[in-house]
């Protein structure tokens, strides 16, 4: 199926936004 | 990675969808039949929380983060 430019761009910001809460859940160990 | 095993079962279905916008709530339901939907959902938000999945184009399609 293909996306949309504005569907494309919402899941890269939640794929940042769960890289970073992953990043932090490790830093907390 | 600390996973139960249904965490792990979920985990596992996410990760080898090929789809751009990820597996479906009901594409998880019917592949894990034995799970109920509040199991299902419970590994979701652990797997949201620790930032190994993430919700797609709606709150219902979800991708791993690796």
């Amino acid at each position: 199926s293909s996306l949309t430019a504005e569907q494309q761009r919402k899941i890269e910001e939640n794929r940042q936004r769960a890289l970073a809460r992953r990043a932090e859940r490790l830093a907390q160990g | 990675m600390g996973f139960t095993a249904s965490q792990r079962q979920v985990f596992t279905l996410i990760k080898s969808c090929p789809l751009a916008e990820g597996i479906s709530m009901q594409c998880l339901r019917n592949s894990l039949k034995y799970l109920s939907f509040y199991d299902i959902r419970t590994c979701l938000q652990f797997l949201i929380n620790e930032g190994h999945i993430y919700s797609t184009i709606d709150d219902c399609h979800f991708k791993c983060t690796n």
